[in-house]
């Protein structure tokens, strides 16, 4: 690793952020998060903390821009450069800026979070299947409005489950006019525009009115890029027009003629030739995330490494299963130390010993059962089915094992216990489980079922339509038990609060995470109490929540829960 | 029968940024950027060149031939960040 000359730091732990624009290319909701995880990798290795701040100076401003956009080093259209961030301190110091002629994904193509619908803004599925025909695409097919829409799973048909896709006639993202759609035509400096514009702004960003003069009523909003929007070119953000001519050619899919550099383009008319308007097509594009985890290495007094597959290394490459390298780690705990908490435990050989030889010791096996393999390790687990405090041990299932972690911080990472031993009713995948702090008793979670355990009696399976839930509610993905007899079950975007006595969900419910629990993910697909913080488990990280409803902590639970080491 | 139209190989898109630099003005100009080599040379600008190339090389781990070899040009053109390796 290499830091700046001086190493330059910074000389406060709390840093805090701002981000002052968005891409077209992502929803917001998309940013903020990559944004929030790409501090979260150092976070968690350091005694640094990440705030964002929507007024006054933070330490780390946020920006996207493209060529010139306002420091003496501009970006350079489309691959090529990608970011860049300055050293600590104050001013530009610290910044990170992010070329937006480059396509923004989490790197493996076109991210198309949905709106409203019934998929709770779940992603897109592409292809996807609508009466039998194939859609790679969002379609306004079997709409009479004209919007887009997409299906969440792979089959409409079947799963009916779907939302709309971005597009200006939809929302709008920046601006002042708090999302609202465009409305055309509109009148700006006169003139009467009918789609999304670039007239009047300097950064080419396509805008529009929200209202139909913003002469008059200077209301505006930024354009969301569609699914088949064009990057870069001369007409970023328009789709492609298919079929095309070049050169007196009829294209109907994106091509390579006439490029050196074999990128795919396509032009935005219908004669390229005529109106020579162009753009590249969709690809793979670069993730948001490891661009900024990278770039906030920068703004965190980390110079590039030498170690190639280091995240500071300064070439981009892809990787789906994203750990931060021990160079990464070495280079800023250089800067700024290790973080506090529980002392990593030694690590210990992860290959399946010789000869199995079960060394738990609180459950013993019966002959008839394969014995559980002791070096499961819980370390190398990415996402758990549910993790839950119970007995004064924070739990966390996995395909019908179970690890636990106890309040002294006591480690059990190995050596896992078969759930089929402790509860021998339940199935092997849990959703979610809770223990009644009053009553004591233990609740889990799978599909449309519960159970109920009082010591080693059980009650169950029964629906959760017995506890009030509708038809539509598939699972309970996590639960917060209160003190007063009540519980929060959450699913999604939504939750309910269970009366645990009466056993039926109270009057009122259900509400929406992101209304009552601002700052956590609200595809959350763990949720859970832990020594009195509320836990919103999103891949390999959590955001922790005070009673106060707010976010105090952003970290893994492999390390900071599990004390991986 | 119709005679197939030729498509030129490479042809300039408006409002693309374009430059046509040849392989040794574009190793040239991103040496001096990523900071291996000084804008300014001295006499002999082979053996700076080479030199520069040999750091850049061993700097991100590819063969130090101090030549501008294909994985030398094609690291060049990979997509990365923009802060300089060496220097401020």
């Amino acid at each position: 690793f290499n830091t700046f000359e001086g190493d330059l730091k910074w000389d406060h732990n709390d840093i805090t952020y701002r981000i002052l624009n968005y891409s077209p290319d992502l929803d917001p909701d998309v940013i903020d998060d990559a944004f929030v995880r790409a501090f979260a990798v150092w976070s968690a290795v350091t005694p640094l903390t990440f705030t964002r701040i929507y007024k006054g100076v933070p330490d780390i401003d946020i920006l996207f821009g493209s060529e010139d956009h306002g420091d003496p080093y501009p970006f350079d259209g489309k691959d090529g450069l990608l970011a860049h961030a300055y050293p600590p301190g104050q001013g530009v110091q610290g910044d990170a800026h992010f070329d937006d002629d480059e396509f923004w994904t989490l790197g493996t193509g076109v991210v198309v979070k949905t709106r409203f619908g019934n998929a709770e803004g779940a992603q897109c599925h592409f292809p996807f299947t609508f009466e039998g025909q194939s859609y790679s695409s969002c379609t306004s097919v079997g709409r009479t409005d004209g919007l887009l829409w997409c299906s969440s799973t792979p089959d409409y048909d079947k799963d009916r489950k779907y939302g709309f896709c971005p597009s200006e006639l939809l929302f709008t993202y920046g601006g002042n006019s708090d999302e609202s759609p465009c409305v055309f035509p509109f009148i700006f400096d006169g003139q009467t525009y009918n789609s999304c514009t670039t007239e009047g702004r300097s950064d080419k960003y396509r805008w529009c009115s929200t209202t139909a003069n913003y002469d008059k009523d200077g209301k505006y909003g930024f354009c969301p890029n569609r699914d088949t929007a064009v990057i870069g070119g001369n007409s970023q953000g328009d789709p492609c027009v298919f079929p095309f001519t070049f050169l007196e050619k009829t294209y109907s899919a994106c091509t390579t003629d006439g490029r050196g550099d074999r990128k795919l383009w396509c032009a935005t008319t219908s004669s390229y030739d005529q109106d020579r308007k162009w753009g590249f097509c969709p690809d793979q594009g670069y993730s948001l995330f490891l661009v900024a985890a990278h770039e906030f290495g920068h703004a965190l007094g980390l110079e590039h490494s030498d170690v190639r597959d280091a995240l500071m290394y300064p070439m981009y490459s892809y990787v789906s299963d994203f750990h931060l390298h021990k160079d990464d780690v070495r280079g800023i705990q250089y800067l700024y130390g290790a973080r506090t908490g529980p002392d990593p435990t030694a690590p210990v050989p992860t290959d399946k010993p010789e000869t199995t030889t079960l060394t738990t010791s609180t459950t013993s096996v019966t002959p008839s059962v394969a014995p559980v393999d002791p070096a499961k390790d819980a370390c190398k687990v990415k996402m758990f089915d549910a993790i839950a405090e119970l007995k004064g041990a924070l739990h966390f299932f996995k395909d019908g094992l179970y690890w636990t972690v106890s309040d002294k911080g006591e480690v059990a990472h190995q050596s896992p216990l078969r759930i089929s031993e402790a509860w021998p009713e339940l199935p092997s995948n849990i959703d979610s489980a809770f223990q009644d702090p009053t009553s004591k008793k233990i609740f889990f979670f799978s599909g449309r079922k519960f159970w109920q355990y009082t010591g080693s009696s059980v009650l169950g399976p029964r629906s959760i339509e017995k506890l009030g839930l509708e038809k539509e509610v598939e699972s309970i993905l996590g639960v917060i038990p209160r003190d007063n007899g009540k519980a929060l079950l959450f699913n999604g975007e939504k939750y309910w609060r269970l009366d645990v006595k009466a056993q039926t969900v109270d009057k009122g419910y259900p509400r929406s995470t992101d209304e009552d629990f601002a700052g956590v993910p609200s595809d959350s697909h763990d949720v859970f109490l832990y020594k009195g913080k509320y836990y919103f488990c999103q891949d390999r990280f959590f955001w922790r929540m005070t009673w106060r409803k707010q976010v105090d902590k952003v970290g893994y639970v492999k390390y900071d829960l599990l004390n991986c080491p | 029968a119709p005679a197939p139209i030729k498509t030129p190989l490479s042809i300039t898109f408006p409002g693309e940024i374009r430059n046509d630099l040849t392989d040794l003005q574009r190793a040239e100009r991103y040496l001096q950027q990523f900071g291996y080599m000084a804008q300014e040379q001295g006499d002999d600008e082979q053996v700076s060149l080479r030199k520069a190339l040999r750091l850049m090389q061993k700097k991100l781990g590819l063969n130090e031939t101090g030549e501008l070899d294909t994985e030398t040009m094609d690291t060049m053109k990979s997509p990365r960040c923009a802060v300089p390796d060496i220097g401020n």
